[in-house]
């Protein structure tokens, strides 16, 4: 198919595909995503985030590019957005008449808008492109996955919960499936201390990430505390991934 | 079709069928959803729940019902787990061979398993039945929303922050569009207060709850602060909403 080899032209000019996992929502997957790239870049390499949440995107407004849209050149490339640090950047978002709109999309439509988002969008010669899969492992998923599975990493995120534990694991399954090689897990609002009295609480209880990666035999690749910051730097994003 | 009359005359003996929504994952939906059981079912009244989220199915574990697995009778009826305070509970991980196993499922094979389930499971006469959705507003949702717009209700969960807000907005006007009226909104994980020295943190800062509820025209049902003993209880669910 036409869609599959422009697929294969732009995903060659990219030196390291990662996609970001979890299997389920509100664990941090896009905070870590916007978090990996900000840090990538700052060693100096050409960096690109594309957001492929259809129904969540958050990307543009962690990374400060709320309300930008995107343009196509006369080929019907499509440009991507210039966000902090010279970061690329991509969402569906951009391509909505409005942030409020939910997108009401089946299975089919949702597939079709993954396999023209990695055709057209022009990246050009990039170090590293960090993609953030929505919760699940249902469509948008499985066609990222399978488009780009030859050449593709994983980095999984989970919260510390049993609830999480068992949700994400099937991610990591799934990534075996599809021959995606796992990078690791990262553990994300692990405890919670108490600036004032520097007491320590458990507010996600559980060593779900520290399981996984036992479990699953892959590197637990450090935690990051619940910190009232992150979502202060929503828009700014000066957050660090703690190894 | 065959299917779509066995799903009115099912849904037909339930009084209340109330879907509970968010758009976005991680908000606490499935506990939520599980509380509002369990504070019904203590006023007397007989009630079900049926987890339809297929990528992340945490009901039974909640309800304290994991490893169950359901029965169909002579008739192809599946038989529901009985749970505690009699609660009903149907969840798709009842039919999965293991809770290991990643559901790897397009559009198409989602929506035909959740017409079937609102098809063969029988409820018998029931008070409230609460449909816990998955997050988005893709074909588990819409499927479930087509076959119960007539006389379902809704209601939307939501954290407090700025991303939820946006998100979960969607999922309201989602609601809207398809003629399911909203009872009100609910905003979970909202502030934690150190039990030893008594500070208050706003782990998750803002207020989209109140933010949604104006916007959208929805009632605002009140909010749940963060709780280790959310997770603590899972598997006997003992905690309530707070009005
Ligand atoms: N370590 C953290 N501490 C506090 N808030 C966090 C942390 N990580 C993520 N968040 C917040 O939690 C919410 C969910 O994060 P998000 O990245 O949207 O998750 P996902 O992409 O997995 O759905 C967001 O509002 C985000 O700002
Ligand atoms: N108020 C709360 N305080 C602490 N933990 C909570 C609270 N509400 C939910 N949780 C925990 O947060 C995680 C996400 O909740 P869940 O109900 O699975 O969300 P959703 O169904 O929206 O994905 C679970 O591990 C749950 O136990
Ligand atoms: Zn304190």
């Amino acid at each position: 198919r036409r869609l599959v080899n422009a697929i294969n032209e732009r995903m060659s000019k990219v030196k390291h595909k990662i996609v970001i996992v979890s299997g389920k929502g509100g664990v941090g997957k896009s905070f870590v995503a916007a978090s990996l790239a900000v840090a990538t870049a700052m060693t100096g390499r050409s960096v690109g985030v594309l957001d492929a949440d259809i129904h969540g995107p958050s990307i543009p407004r962690i990374m400060g590019l709320n309300g930008y849209s995107v343009f196509a050149d006369i080929n019907g490339n499509i440009i991507p957005v210039e966000g902090p640090l010279n970061i690329l950047v991509f969402s569906v978002q951009f391509l909505l008449p409005s942030e409020d709109s939910p997108v009401i999309w089946r299975g089919p439509l949702k597939s079709r808008a993954i396999l023209e988002m990695l055709a057209r969008v022009n990246w050009g010669e990039l170090d590293y492109l960090y993609i953030d899969l929505p919760p699940g492992t249902g469509d948008e998923v499985l066609t990222i996955a399978q488009q780009l599975s030859r050449n593709a990493r994983a980095i999984v995120v989970t919260i510390p919960t049993e609830l999480s534990r068992v949700i994400v694991r099937k991610a990591v399954k799934f990534c075996k499936q599809l021959g995606i090689p796992v990078i690791g897990i990262v553990e994300n609002m692990k405890g919670f201390t108490c600036p004032k009295c520097n007491t320590y609480y458990d507010i996600f209880p559980g060593d779900a990430g520290i399981r996984i990666a036992r479990e699953e035999n892959i590197e637990y690749l450090g935690s990051i505390p619940l910190d009232p910051r992150v979502n202060e730097y929503t828009g700014r994003n000066q957050t660090f991934l703690q190894k």
